[in-house]
Order: C-alpha cells, then structure tokens, then sequence
C-alpha cells in the first residue's frame, strides 16, 4: 500500500543518509522519489556525492565507489529491517586496501544483528570472521570441506 | 531465527554430503576458484524454494545435480537441508512452538522437486511463506551474488524500487 | 606500432594535464578506488575516437569535461593527445614517412569535438582509418573495460562471432 | 567474406586449444561454430572443460574459471592478430592466488609482441610490470600522477 511504501521508504532514505555518511566521510547519499505523486509506481532514484567531488550521475562513479555505495545502500536497509542472516559472494572484489578495511568494520557492525556468511579471496577480510570454512576439491570435480588454519 | 546447519548431497559439485555447523557472527567461505564456494550459495537460495534456473546458473532445473567429474560418475538425487533455530522470536504460524526447524528440497534427475518440513512432506507453498516472514526471501537484500552487489547502484529507478519494497 | 606518450588535460577527473611516457613490456596504473585509474582508459577510447556515450560511462558527451570538484570550478574544455611511435612496420597510407605520429582530440562544453593528427586539423573518419589497419579500433579485443572480462565467455554465439570478425 | 572469416575462425580456434592448454593444463577448450553452412551469420560457442571436471555449459563456470577462460581467449586471439597495445582494467579482480600467479606469467608472455598497459590493485601483478604509474587525488576530486615505490 501506498502509506507502507511511504513510511518504509523515508526510513531506508534516513539510514542511507547515516550509513553514507559513516563510510564517505564528507560526503553525502540519498534517495529520491522519482514520482512523489504516485507512490505505487514511482522509482526510487540515488543521489551520490562523493567526499571532495560534486555530486554526479551515478554512472561515473568508479568500480570501487559503485561497490561501496551499494554495500552502504544494502546494510542501510538491514538497518531498518535486519534479516535473520546475510549471504555476501565477493562484494569486497573491486575494493583497494582501505576501502576493505572500513568494509571490514562495517561487517562487523552488521553482525551484531545479522548472521553474516560471506565468500572472499580477501585474507583480511577472513581474519575478521569469527568462524572460517574452507572448500576445496581434494578429488578433482567434487568439493569438500577442509578446515582452514589463517596462518 | 539462525542459520544453524547446512547439509548439502548431490547438489552440484557436492557429490558427497557435507555438513556446515554454523555460529553467530561472521562465517567466512573460503578456498580457490571454482572449488564450490559459489554452490553454497546456490544450495541456500535453492533450499529456500529458488525456481528460476538462471538465478542458479544453469541451463535446466537438473543442472543442480551433480553432473560427475572427470573420474566420478554423475548421480541421481540432490538434496539440500537447512537447519534453523529460533532466536529470541518465535517461528511464524504453525510452527511456533518449534525451538529447531529443518527444510528440505529433494530432487532426482528428470524429476519434479520435493519440500520438507521437519522431514514431513510439504508444498513449496509452505516453504515460501515461512521465509516470508522472516525477511530471507530468495530475492531480496539479503543474499548478494558473486559480481552483482553494484546492481542496486547501476539499476534503473523502478527497479531499485523493489529493493525497497522488500523491506516494507 | 607504440604508445609512446598520453597527455590529457579536462579530461573528466585530470582537471590539470597530465603526460603519459610509455616505454615497451607491461605497465601498470595503480592507486585508491575513485583516483582516476579508468578515466585513463576512457581517454584512449575517446581520443581514438569513441563516439558512444555509454561506452565513456557517461549520460551525455559533456560528461567528459571536467566537471568540478568541491573545491574546483569545472573546466570548458577536454583534451587528449595520444602519441605513437613507428616500431618496425611503417605507418599506413600518408603517414608512411613519420616515425612518430601524434593524435589529439578536443571538445568545448556543448560543442563538437575537433580531431588532429600531427596538430593538423582532420575528420573523425581520417582518426579511424589511422587506427584500422592496426587492430586497436576502440571495440575489439585490445581493450577491456573494467568488470567486463568474462563478456566473451558470457556472450550469445552471435556476438562472440564479432570478436572473431575483428581479428580477421 | 566468407573465406576469410572461416580463415580467422580456423586460426584462432587452433590458437585457443593451445593457450587454453597452457592456462588450464589437462583441460580442453575450444570454439564452434553453431552453423558451418552459413560462414556470414553463424554464432560462435565455446565448449570448456576444466581439468578433473566433466565438460559442462559454461554457465556453470565459477566465476574466476570465466575469467580466466576469457583471458585464454583474448590471449588466443591476439596471438594470431597480435595489436600493438593493450589495455586491460582489472582483469585479474575474480582470480585466487595461484590463478593470478598464472596471470602474472602469461601478461609477461603477451608482452613480448604487445605493449601491455593494466589497471590492478594486485601487489604481485604490480611487481610484474615493467614500468608504474600512480594515480591519486591529492586535490580532491582531481587527479594527478605521482611516482611509485612498491615496497
Ligand atoms: N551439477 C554439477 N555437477 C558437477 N559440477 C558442477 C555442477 N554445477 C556446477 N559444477 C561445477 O562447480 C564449479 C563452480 O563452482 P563455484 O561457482 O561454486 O566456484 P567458486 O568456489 O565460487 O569459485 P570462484 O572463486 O572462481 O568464484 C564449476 O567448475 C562447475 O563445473
Ligand atoms: N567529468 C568529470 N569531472 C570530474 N570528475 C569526474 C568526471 N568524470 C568522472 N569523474 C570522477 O572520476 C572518478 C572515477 O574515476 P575512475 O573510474 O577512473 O576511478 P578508478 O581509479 O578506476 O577507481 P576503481 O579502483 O574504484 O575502479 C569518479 O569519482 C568521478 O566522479
Ligand atoms: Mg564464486
Ligand atoms: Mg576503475
């Protein structure tokens, strides 16, 4: 219904523009309505502004950024509605070595509300999980479980 | 609710049953390309009651049975069971007083799909409107797949949209 | 044929311009996420004349000036210069006695872009017959865009055909 | 025409079996045509099968394997066509170690006949290059080069 999206819609747009701003100090995101007037099929479009840049269309934001401001939109609507556990495949690919580290934190805030399972190639990013399992394919084509030891 | 088991059999390329004991917090998957870390992934959403073939990057429905190796043999059945345990709320609707539910999806090669509730037979039906209340449903925020996170970024403002509504 | 030397001024985020040298084997462009790393590869596509928006990640073809910068007022005007060295084989057509060649393109907010070759005034259609003969056109397989490795791999028959096509 | 394109197709396939060999030993990769009768429309397939697994549809690919099949294929390509330079973006973002170590050995191969210029955040593929060039924004929201030591 029109008031229910109305009502969620300004909550994730209040989380948004605090998760934002937590992980690009300076910066500023939102979310706007494309058609206020009709809330049952408006879009919702993303204001980015980037610390030290102006704000721009969101196609020329690099790879990283892209990933990052997506990672902050998704754990903005955790925030509001937190899911019982999340499934994250690779999200940090495209981040440099600072950008994973405040991703690094920013999972482990998620995971005070969250179960987290997520995949990464990334070693610091494993050391802040609390629980690891390694897959591997001992005999050729057929995974099993191994335990993994991070030194 | 939490994840607390993952048993996997058959299902793409665990031809053997593994088992995965999950705890609070953060549990990272591990391991090199193509070992089968993606699978798991695979084996969640389709456990959760997943029909579109492509969101399981296959072809067809039986791509999610083991197909064989090199040296092994392909087999007849996946099967995928997850364990969750009550955390703090109750579990919705007829299952309330549950504190453990395990779901099931069966599956043999040419074949239709069977759902399990605490090992007793069930319609998917039942199986998506237990997620549905949860918030775990296969197509919403919570589970983002290998090279897509920047998709609510790049989509198109009536797409993003339903991001949104998931959450409502 | 060699990249010799890249100079971009205006061009989207190197507000102040830049030079380039290259020298032979590998190169590598390094630094943070949002530094400026793609922008250079959008400023060999646009100076070898890329004519399409979306290719450049842009919504209209001013997005290639440099637009400002919290501190900064944007610029009105873009320019890239590429150069390249004879490396052996000598270049096509007119340009047969150079050893060196210089490419340049330039465009004013709201204007048209002017193309040169050795600072003299050409057609967009001059640029592209330089660069025919010797496979770098901005579409084949010498350039791969950030995220879209796997787009051979992933492609319908009919479009991997296209690759094929352009090293024919 | 016809003639030359079935040329190309023929060369280039020759070209793929071998570094598609190279890249995934014990392994067997190679194109076809999806309608020999007709050499101006025809679409071309990719038949793959990674070492130890049974040849599969490649939508079933991991995503590094995909990356590195398509790395086989553009290496394949321009061994038969080679171009006076390349430019590649973070090709290397979907690999595991060992995959890029692979990587690392084969951008070196490629070198030898093009000039190789490559967007990475990978400490060991920067260590590969010949040459470097550091991008950063010490003016915010502008970019500019700066020199680089790698340790
Ligand atoms: N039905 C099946 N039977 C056997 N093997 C399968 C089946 N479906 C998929 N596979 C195999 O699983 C492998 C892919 O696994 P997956 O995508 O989980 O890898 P990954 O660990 O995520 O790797 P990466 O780090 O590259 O993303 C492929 O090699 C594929 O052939
Ligand atoms: N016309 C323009 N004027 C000013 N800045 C621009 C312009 N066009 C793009 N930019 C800026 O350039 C930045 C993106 O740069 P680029 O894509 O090259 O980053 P990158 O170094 O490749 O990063 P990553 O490692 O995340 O891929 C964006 O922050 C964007 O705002
Ligand atoms: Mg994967
Ligand atoms: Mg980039």
């Amino acid at each position: 219904s029109r008031a229910r999206f109305a009502e969620t819609f300004a909550a994730v747009n209040a989380c948004f523009k605090e998760v934002f701003a937590h992980v690009f100090p300076g910066g500023r995101g939102e979310l706007l309505l494309t058609d206020e007037n009709d809330l049952l099929e408006t879009g919702v479009d993303i204001d980015i502004q980037i610390p030290g840049k102006r704000a721009q269309n969101v196609s020329l934001l690099s790879g990283g950024e892209k990933s990052l401001a997506a990672i902050a939109l998704i754990f903005a609507i955790l925030m509001y509605r937190p899911t019982p556990f999340l499934v994250l495949d690779e999200v940090d690919a495209a981040l440099d070595d600072a950008n994973t580290n405040l991703f690094n934190r920013l999972i482990k805030d998620v995971a005070n509300k969250s179960q987290v399972i997520m995949i990464t190639h990334n070693k610091s990013t494993m050391e802040v999980a609390d629980s690891l399992f390694g897959v591997t394919m001992q005999k050729q084509g057929i995974s099993s479980l191994v335990s993994v030891n991070l030194n | 609710m939490k994840l607390k088991r993952l048993e996997i059999s058959g299902f793409k390329s665990f031809r053997d049953k593994v088992v995965m004991d999950f705890s609070e917090g953060v549990t990272a998957v591990v391991g090199p390309n193509g070992c089968g870390k993606s699978n798991v992934v695979d084996a969640i959403r389709w456990v959760m009651g997943e029909q579109r073939v492509k969101a399981l990057r296959g072809k067809k429905m039986d791509d999610v049975v083991f197909n064989g190796s090199q040296d092994a043999a392909p087999v007849s059945m996946a099967e995928v069971t997850m364990t969750v345990a009550r955390d703090g709320q109750a579990f919705p609707g007829a299952y309330a007083e549950f504190t453990e539910i395990s779901l099931s999806r069966k599956v043999v090669r040419d074949g239709e799909s069977d759902y399990y509730i605490n090992k007793a037979p069930c319609r998917l039906l039942d199986v998506k409107e237990f997620f549905m209340g949860t918030g775990v449903g296969t197509r919403t925020y919570s589970l983002v797949e290998q090279g897509s996170v920047a998709t609510m970024v790049e989509a198109k403002p009536e797409d993003r949209r339903l991001f949104i509504e998931d959450a409502a």
